[in-house]
Order: C-alpha cells, then structure tokens, then sequence
C-alpha cells in the first residue's frame, strides 16, 4: 500500500513540467526515504535525479519499496487536471497496475480521482559516484534559464568557462558569436540574486544547448541553479525543491575529436 | 567537430 500526500500539490506539476520532455518513461521509486526517480534522455546524453524526501510530505505510507513505472507525458496530463492550490495524493496497491492520483481543491469542495495505468520498464538504475567538482557556480535560475535561452538563438554548443573572475557562456553559429560574462556578485541584498563561484581550478566544458535549455523548464521550481563542473565529469544542473529535496540534470559535454 | 559523450561513458550500472 502506498499513499503520499503533498500539501503543495503545484510542486509535483512543476516537476512534471520540468523532465516530461527529456525521458518518455520511468520508474519512479517509493521507499521509506521518499519518492525518487532516476532516469536517462532517449539518446543516453543526459540524467535526471529526482529526490522528494518522505518528511516533505503531510502524509507519507510506503509498506514495501515499490517502482511504478509511467509514461511521463501522460502523468503530466493528468497533472495538469489539478488546481495549483490543490493537494494531490498519490496512491497504489500492492501487485497493482495502475496508479491514482487524487486532487482536493483548497477548501475541499471539490474532489478528484485519476487513475492512470502503470507500465513495465526496463530501466537501468546508475551509481552515481561522489565527485569533488573542480567548479560550483551558484545562479540565479532565471537568469540561467535567459543566458540558455538567447544563446540557443545564435549557436547549438555553449561553453561555458570558469575562472576567479566569474562563469562565461559562450556560443558560435553561422551568423557570429556570442559570450556571456557572468562576475562573482555575493553583495546584493537578496541572496537568490547573488552569483557565487567556489572554484579550486579553471574548468572549461562544451555542452548541447538544447539539453541546457530543456533543464531550464525546472526554474519555476526554484529561484537557485547549481552548476558543477569538473573537467572530466559531466555537469550537474541543479535546482533544489524547497524542504523537498532536489532535481538533478547530468549532462555528458561534447568533447573535440 | 565535437564530438558528443554519452552518460554512460561515465556512470556504471548498479
């Protein structure tokens, strides 16, 4: 039996909305840490890592560990069927096949009840190892999710620079160049405007800028994106799901032949 | 030309 309730139903549609473009069908993972997901792109280039601790739930029941595989462009739809300010509670039997998903309105005059049908995937779960990154940019999330956007205009790759003196975006294409400086900024007054550099060496990486651009739908999840760079690693994109836990992008870089 | 890495190149299966 499986029963998980989230005050803040909206948080599950924004996850929805953030990874159903990237990976078609998934397992998602129940156990008593909480209800996770893992997940690679359809061309093996890009992860996702989904975290969302049982203690960020009201109510949070899972009597046995449980993976229910969905087709995630389906479970956004239904998703999509309840309010923002709606509480969703997802529920499953043991042995069965298909999933509910509840939603009651604010004041609880409204009510309802979608059932979706699960589905078996063969998934393969990674070890992803504990890594000392070279580089940890911390930015505001729009502000990524703008650089991404108006680069992708203008070039497909965007490299992006670490140095002391801040992060650098940089992109070409057939009609010129582009290089986006962000500096080291940790004095402004709100600290989820401040840019943040943690650097222990130079890292210089290229990355598709469509990937990048599809981690930017998860933005409406948080105001702070976490860039991890190491110079033989992929890059971690990451945006913390408050009191939650965290949605995670790994994307592998373009390397020169 | 760059050439385009895959996630596996990097993480193993469990």
């Amino acid at each position: 039996m499986l029963e998980l309730r989230l005050v803040q139903g909206s948080l599950l549609k924004k996850v929805l909305e953030a990874i159903k473009d990237l990976v078609n069908d998934a397992n998602f993972d129940c156990s008593a840490t909480g209800f996770s997901l893992q997940a690679m792109d359809s061309s093996h280039v890009a992860l996702v890592a989904l975290l969302l601790r049982s203690e960020g739930f009201e109510h949070y029941r899972c009597d046995r560990n449980l993976s229910m595989g969905m087709n995630l462009g389906n479970m956004a739809k239904m998703l999509k069927c309840a309010g923002n300010d709606d509480i969703i509670t997802l529920k499953a039997d043991d042995g069965s096949d298909t999933v509910t998903f509840m939603f009651e309105s604010p004041t609880q005059d409204k009510i309802s009840d979608f059932e979706m049908k699960l589905m078996d995937i063969d998934s393969e779960h990674l070890g992803i190892p504990e890594a000392e990154y070279h580089a940890i940019v911390r930015m505001p999330s729009s502000e990524f999710g703008r650089i991404c956007k108006d680069l992708s205009s203008i070039g497909d790759t965007v490299v992006i620079s670490v140095t002391k003196e801040g992060v650098k975006f940089s992109t070409r294409g057939d009609i010129g160049t582009a290089n986006i400086v962000c500096r080291q900024n940790n004095t402004v007054d709100k600290p989820e405007e401040a840019t943040i550099i943690e650097m222990t060496e130079p890292v210089s990486l290229t990355f598709a800028l469509r990937y990048m651009n599809s981690f930017t739908k998860a933005t409406p999840l948080s105001s702070i994106v976490t860039l991890s760079l190491s110079s033989d690693l992929p890059v971690v994109v990451e945006y913390k799901i408050a009191e939650m836990g965290y949605i995670r992008f790994y994307l592998a870089p373009k390397i020169e032949e | 030309p760059c050439l385009q890495r895959n996630i596996l190149d990097y993480f193993n299966g469990e």
